[in-house]
């Protein structure tokens, strides 16, 4: 958490502080990569490409629940809350509204816990393969963690068979914003 | 005044995975 004290604080306290919130997200999504059954057993090379790829879309799905579409407002780690309104004035217009449609699409479908675990796993793996040196292990990968996840869903909601087709539409959607965003500048203050 | 660094998202990602992988060599 960054302390952020309020509304009076300056569009560049913000960005700061939204900047800073990236570091420790990333460390976890490495940490989070290394549960994943199987990926610490693909090559270290293609580990580093396949988070490089997909870390930003991990995230993504992490903290849609930061994202009220109701209220139109932003959660940061810190627990602060900020009005789209506030935001938009730190240029991250197309972004958060971007943001805002992919949340309340997967909030929609009404995942479990574990289920949206796996759901990210099944995003780190699917992430773009450019630099994968064995595409054939990331491949087996993929579709066994996408193989666990249908069998998860199917199994608890046995009379609903759409879930998980829209479920797996949502990765297109996630790479959409990762190509749109990758570029967007963070600022970090130097002491 | 203060000043700043800049870093592109896809940077800054990159940039901490290979911290991490080079800190657990």
């Amino acid at each position: 958490a960054w302390p952020v004290s309020g509304a009076e604080c300056t569009s560049q306290q913000i960005w700061e502080s939204f900047s800073q919130c990236f570091t420790p997200a990333v460390k976890e999504v490495v940490e989070f990569a290394k549960g994943i059954p199987g990926f610490q057993e693909l090559g270290q090379q293609d580990q580093v490409m396949l988070l490089k790829s997909g870390t930003f879309q991990v995230l993504m799905v992490r903290f849609c629940t930061l994202f009220n579409a109701e209220e139109r407002t932003v959660t940061f780690l810190n627990g602060q809350t900020y009005p789209l309104s506030t935001l938009r004035a730190l240029g991250m217009g197309t972004l958060l509204d971007a943001m805002f449609d992919f949340s309340e699409k997967l909030g929609s479908l009404g995942l479990e816990p574990d289920e949206m675990a796996l759901f990210m796993a099944v995003v780190l793996v699917s992430a773009d393969r450019s630099g994968i040196l064995d595409m054939q292990a990331v491949e087996q990968l993929q579709e066994g963690l996408i193989r666990a996840l249908r069998s998860l869903i199917t199994r608890r909601r046995p009379d609903e068979n759409t879930l998980f087709p829209k479920l797996l539409l949502r990765l297109p959607d996630l790479r959409t914003l990762n190509n749109m965003h990758s570029d967007k500048l963070l600022a970090f203050r130097i002491d | 005044p203060k000043t700043h660094r800049f870093m592109t998202l896809a940077d800054h990602i990159s940039h901490i995975i290979t911290q991490d992988f080079a800190r657990n060599q």
